[in-house]
């Protein structure tokens, strides 16, 4: 089926949705949560990469969040609850050298299918701007397909230039939801 | 079936053509 684009745009795989939490402790979790836009050609996602707030300038507490239409950026969302997340923790001075730099790239890989046959795997990204680090994860439907999580995995790595000196893990959203203490087990590194 | 693919080069491209 050949998507019907406006005439000039390019259109994305997938539409995708953009959302922003910002942490207001007089309201529930989802009330923080905003659906800020959808979009699905390139030059729509620049227009709003252009409008909206860098990451780096966010203030402590604030997401973006960026899914597939029709998945919710939270773990019970039908197509979250089997899969995890590959990680990125940042350390603090990260914020105004690389952060937004990895946003950027995250989110290009997402919107042009970076992953091969996997891409389908894929549900979203999330950054946490946090006054302990910053975090970006990239989040997968399946959990238990090995080939499919460490390809994502690999790509990813290789996307943001991390040296291969650097780990980073994967997380089944399960084992972050009952984690004991602060650390989760990782399911698959690379 | 088809998968629509975009490097970043052409992303990034995308961004400073008018």
């Amino acid at each position: 089926v050949l998507v019907a684009a406006p005439l000039g745009k390019h259109p994305l795989q997938h539409r995708w949705a953009l959302w922003f939490f910002k942490n207001d402790k007089s309201k529930t979790w989802q009330a923080n949560l905003r659906l800020v836009t959808k979009f699905s050609t390139v030059e729509d996602f620049w227009a709003l990469y252009s409008h909206i707030q860098l990451a780096s300038k966010l203030t402590s507490g604030c997401d973006y969040s960026l899914f597939k239409d029709g998945i919710e950026p939270m773990w019970e969302d039908n197509r979250n609850k089997c899969g995890g997340r590959w990680l990125i923790t940042l350390a603090k001075q990260q914020r105004h050298t690389e952060l937004d730099h990895f946003w950027l790239e995250t989110l290009l890989c997402l919107i042009g299918e970076s992953f091969g046959e996997y891409s389908s795997e894929v549900c979203g990204a999330v950054i946490n701007i946090r006054a302990k680090g910053d975090k970006i994860a990239v989040w997968t439907c399946e959990a238990e397909d090995r080939d499919g999580v460490t390809h994502i995995g690999r790509v990813y790595k290789e996307r943001l230039g991390l040296s291969s000196k650097v780990v980073i893990g994967y997380q089944a959203h399960a084992d972050t939801a009952t984690k004991s203490g602060s650390l989760t087990k990782n399911k698959f590194v690379v | 079936g088809t998968r629509i693919i975009y490097d970043r080069k052409f992303l990034l491209e995308c961004k400073n053509s008018p």
